[in-house]
């Protein structure tokens, strides 16, 4: 069966398509069939894979898998990405117009789960999706259509501050909205040796426990890979940044 | 006259609030009256400055100045901020409910800018409005009420991917939407002395000359400085970042 796998924070800037991208990669190199979907107006997995933006997106949050001929469509934005076992349904800036769609046609929270029927003749093992930082409509239905959630967070005051909204959307989300998946953790990044990185991942651990991964360090080559379109394990294969992602895939497959 | 500045880029983490609220201080150092408004869900601003998130923005949003009692009822929530000159209203996770229902409503480009006839009678010299990193209904029409817009922008690649989006953004609506602001500049931030953040700044100054500000290094104490709830004039008056922001203060004094 196929995990969901749904990247979010609303803080910007915090690592979220840097961990989709690189945790992607990171599961093919395992031999494990993956879909990345960039729900982020920005479509930046493209970029940083490499390729171009498209309306992937757009064409996947608005069509209803409701026939075959619907299905083809859709399967037909699936995007090969020159990585084995790694294929991107590339977003752009019409995503945003689907996302004013969706708020105003008051689709029910259920929608992005049910949209992922039309992948089921596909066989992935992983769909990730990348979300943009904001709140509102997209953001939710995409956390309710995961079986894990992982939320990137800079070890940093500002970041900290925003993660308490973030975890309880989460968590309305289970209360009150009948979500059957789970929180898989908070990943610590930018971790550098300065004393608020220190002590925001002490806070950390010390509100979140054992839901605090263990951390991705700041370093130069995960900003880098961006301008060479490639993954860390492209670009750095044996680097710290290269294990400490492929430490986070070896934990996705545990589940 | 007031000026109106809207302070805008769709990327993540690239310095916007920092940038809001410090430059809202410097101004009034400068005996400037400034009210800062925070249209980000975040609502950043006020943890930036030692205070709590609060529904104004939510309500600035959502009641048109028809008549006196509404614009009495708006106006109760400018918060002082214990900074002499320098009021705020401050935002929480309502002001995204604000923003669909501007949406639904299809509210015209020129919606947020009449709605500031609610200050008039308070003679403020600047008015500064914090964005979201999002595209969409609130952030057009932001950029729409403002004179004067400034892109921060982290010297990554990245970043600058998402930079061309923003920028483009901006010239749709002097070209299709007749706004007569104007880009006051993009401001290079997280300036740091490597390879990519000088070739970053290099391109920048290649694509847009002379509209790239001079640039705010990357600092620790930018960081440190919200964990106590003060702008870096407050916790670092001597340091280069309080002198880059003030460079870009009187930049803004000239227009
Ligand atoms: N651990 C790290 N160390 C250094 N740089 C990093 C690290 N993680 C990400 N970056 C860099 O920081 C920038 C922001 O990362 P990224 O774009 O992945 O964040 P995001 O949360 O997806 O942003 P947005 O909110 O705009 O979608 C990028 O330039 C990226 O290369
Ligand atoms: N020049 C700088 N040097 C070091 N740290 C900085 C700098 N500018 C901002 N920061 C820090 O980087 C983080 C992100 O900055 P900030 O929150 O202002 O960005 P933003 O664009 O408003 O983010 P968002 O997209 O989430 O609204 C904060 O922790 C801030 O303190
Ligand atoms: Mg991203
Ligand atoms: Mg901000």
């Amino acid at each position: 069966t196929t995990k969901i796998i749904t990247i979010s924070n609303q803080k910007g800037g915090v690592g979220k398509t840097t961990t989709a991208v690189n945790l992607a990669h990171s599961l093919t190199l395992e031999n494990k069939q993956v879909l990345l979907i960039d729900l982020d107006p920005q479509g930046q997995c493209a970029t940083k894979l490499g390729m171009d933006g498209q309306m992937g997106a757009y064409y996947f949050l608005t069509t209803q898998p409701a026939s075959p001929s619907e299905v083809t469509f859709v399967r037909q934005w699936i995007r090969e990405t020159g990585r084995d076992d790694l294929k991107l349904i590339p977003g752009n800036s019409m995503t945003s117009s689907a996302q004013m769609i969706l708020s105003v046609q008051e689709q029910p929270i259920s929608y992005i789960r049910n949209l992922l029927k039309t992948f089921t003749r596909d066989r992935f093992e992983y769909i990730i999706f990348d979300t943009s930082p904001s709140v509102g409509g997209l953001q939710e239905r995409a956390i309710w259509a995961a079986d894990l959630v992982i939320v990137p967070t800079a070890t940093e005051f500002a970041s900290l501050d925003s993660l308490s909204k973030t975890i309880s959307t989460i968590q309305t989300l289970r209360d009150k909205k009948n979500w059957h998946g789970g929180l898989l953790g908070i990943l610590p990044t930018f971790y550098d040796n300065t004393r608020e990185s220190r002590d925001s991942l002490v806070d950390l651990q010390g509100t979140f426990q054992d839901k605090v991964l263990s951390p991705i360090h700041r370093a130069t080559v995960l900003r880098e890979c961006w301008s060479e379109g490639k993954t860390i394990f492209e670009y750095a294969a044996d680097s710290r940044s290269a294990e400490e992602y492929q430490l986070l895939a070896d934990l996705v497959l545990k589940y």
